[in-house]
């Protein structure tokens, strides 16, 4: 395994969004692993709409929580199309799910896997360079403050309570760590990004992994 | 100079806007706690951001709304992660 691994180097990753008042960070987090794997599988780079999936992941409870796991079955059971984001823009509240037709363009999944990685991280840093960004739930109360730096105290697996992206891992440093897109703009932490440490569960972010199958 | 920068506008001397300032009061405590216990540069390091207005209830009710699956019996045993596929 390299010691230093981020999908953003290949021009992977679209840019960090911003969830403003609508706790959605569950339906950021999978758009996020399904754009990145649709371009992985070789189709253009494209921001899809996360406003679709909240209004429409029946299984989720739109701007006011859900899970990755829940809208990734979503996607799969109805083989919803995701359309781009400039074509169902982002509105920051819970709206009516629109219906188009199934020939209409649009980015859908072929299945999806769900992972226990707690005390196997080196498994998830294979699968991630594999498949591509993952999808963790991680215990975010002590990111309210974050500027920058390695987190590696002050939170706790088992208490699970915000979704992100894992897109790559650095462990060239005294201090390994995993590379994480977050969803509240680009003034939060590192341009948008927090580093977590790697080996020890930090946060529970190898407690529930998720990725699409395109 | 918070306000300005995250182009917060409180009413003038109005109740809220006094709770307001405790909660950014409380905000720089917790962030004092929490850099306590950096040992090294590359430790997290927590200030003011645009999140330091509001009470630890107010930010997790808004943005920690995501919650691990109520049933996990379809995650993959541990046994059978990836790598081993291949």
């Amino acid at each position: 395994l390299p010691l230093q691994f981020d999908w953003r180097d290949k021009n992977l990753v679209t840019g960090v969004k911003n969830q403003l008042d609508c706790g959605a960070c569950w339906a950021f987090s999978i758009v996020g692993a399904i754009e990145s794997a649709n371009a992985i599988s070789g189709n253009p780079l494209e921001d899809l709409s996360v406003q679709q999936v909240i209004d429409c992941s029946y299984l989720d409870r739109g701007c006011n929580g859900g899970s990755t796991d829940s809208a990734l079955k979503w996607l799969n059971q109805t083989h919803t199309k995701l359309l781009r984001s400039s074509e169902y823009p982002f509105k920051a509240r819970t709206g009516t799910c629109h219906y188009f037709p199934p020939t209409e363009h649009g980015v859908s999944i072929n299945g999806y896997e769900a992972y226990d990685f707690s005390n196997y991280e080196e498994e998830m840093m294979k699968l991630l360079i594999s498949v591509g960004p993952l999808a963790v739930i991680v215990d975010a109360v002590s990111w309210q403050d974050y500027l920058g730096g390695i987190i590696q105290h002050h939170c706790s697996s088992g208490h699970s309570n915000h979704a992100v992206l894992v897109v790559g891992f650095d462990k060239t440093g005294d201090t390994p760590y995993w590379i994480v897109k977050n969803s509240w703009g680009t003034s939060w932490g590192v341009d948008g990004y927090v580093h977590v440490k790697m080996g020890e569960n930090v946060c529970g972010i190898a407690d529930f992994v998720t990725f699409p199958v395109m | 100079f918070f306000m300005e920068k995250w182009g917060r506008k409180y009413p003038a001397g109005s109740l809220p806007s006094q709770e307001r300032y405790q909660v950014f009061l409380k905000s720089l405590e917790r962030h004092r706690f929490l850099n306590s216990d950096a040992r090294n540069t590359s430790d997290a390091h927590y200030g003011i951001n645009q999140f330091s207005d509001l009470s630890v209830e107010e930010f997790t009710n808004t943005y920690l709304r995501s919650h691990p699956p109520r049933n996990k019996d379809y995650y993959v045993p541990k046994k059978k992660a990836f790598g081993e596929k291949s």
